[in-house]
């Protein structure tokens, strides 16, 4: 699965995710990345959100929709939303990350696997890449 | 506003250091890089936020190192079926495809479900229609296939008990 959010410089956020989904996958069976809602969403009242990891934690919880709707009914930072969406999918035996960003810019990720392939890059920071 | 940022990420996983090689370490920091590079010429020059993770996206499902279009993983019969989905925060307008065989970029696809349908979300055989109709770039199913996916496949097949990939050993 890969993924992609930003905030451009007229303040708008969107959100893109592409997967061949699952190895040995069987019965037509789909994850949350193409679930608006669950492993994409973007307002720009809250973030734009990219998900990957084990699909159905990720649509049962609606995490995308959820770190958005935290955000814009609560006040909490985008940090703190991804942090605790991670941290309720670890809780319920779920496994993966997310990739999201704010209208003001903040950019991050968070994930409760070894290893997530990840990168950001901005207008007032250098590109970065990491994968442990 | 005036700054910008782009984040990506590749999928996640059980990779542990020392676990992947070196040359697919280095080919996987190089893949996010064209990316980060993509998406960020893009708003480095005013672009839109859709247009910059569309761009970045691309990249990836073309780089065989990542889990979306070239290079995705097969399915238990021995095929290739794309996810993609792509939203636009201003409007909160959004598109979305699942199970796409032939259309070599699925994020693309997507955006046009998103742009030029009254749908949000198209799947299977009808969507690659749609994906024809429109003009989406095709692609053979062998685009896709990759030595290395169908090595894992076999591998995950010989062993009954892990019906899929449930450890997302290949995220």
């Amino acid at each position: 699965t890969v993924g992609a959010v930003a905030v451009d410089s007229a303040g708008h956020v969107a959100a893109a995710t592409s997967t061949g989904g699952l190895t040995g996958k069987r019965w037509g069976r789909v994850g949350d990345s193409p679930l608006i809602g669950a492993g994409t969403y973007a307002d720009d009242r809250a973030a734009a959100v990219s998900c990957t990891g084990a699909g159905e934690f990720f649509i049962r919880l609606g995490v995308a929709h959820e770190i958005c709707a935290r955000i814009r009914l609560t006040g909490l930072s985008v940090d703190d939303a991804a942090r605790e969406m991670i941290a309720e999918l670890g809780v319920m035996g779920g496994k993966g990350g997310l990739i999201a960003v704010g209208p003001d810019g903040v950019g991050t990720w968070n994930f409760n696997t070894p290893g997530m392939y990840r990168g950001r890059v901005s207008s007032h920071r250098q590109a970065e890449v990491a994968i442990y | 506003m005036t700054g910008w940022t782009l984040v990506i990420h590749g999928g996640s996983g059980s990779m542990t250091r020392g676990v992947l090689s070196t040359a697919d370490d280095n080919a996987g920091r190089a893949g996010l890089a064209a990316a980060l590079d993509a998406g960020g010429d893009i708003l480095r020059g005013g672009g839109s936020a859709l247009d910059a993770v569309e761009a970045a996206v691309r990249v990836m499902e073309d780089d065989p190192v990542f889990n979306a279009g070239r290079g995705s993983v097969f399915t238990a019969e021995g095929r290739i079926e794309c996810d993609a989905a792509i939203m636009d925060g201003s409007g909160r307008t959004a598109g979305a495809v699942a199970g796409v065989r032939t259309t070599r970029h699925p994020v693309s696809l997507a955006r046009e479900v998103m742009t030029n349908s009254a749908h949000v979300f198209l799947a299977g055989a009808g969507a690659d229609s749609f994906a024809r109709a429109h003009g989406v770039e095709a692609a053979e199913p062998a685009w896709f296939e990759t030595v290395e996916r169908r090595r894992q496949l076999d591998e995950i097949l010989a062993n009954p008990d892990a019906p899929f990939d449930s450890g997302m050993k290949y995220g």
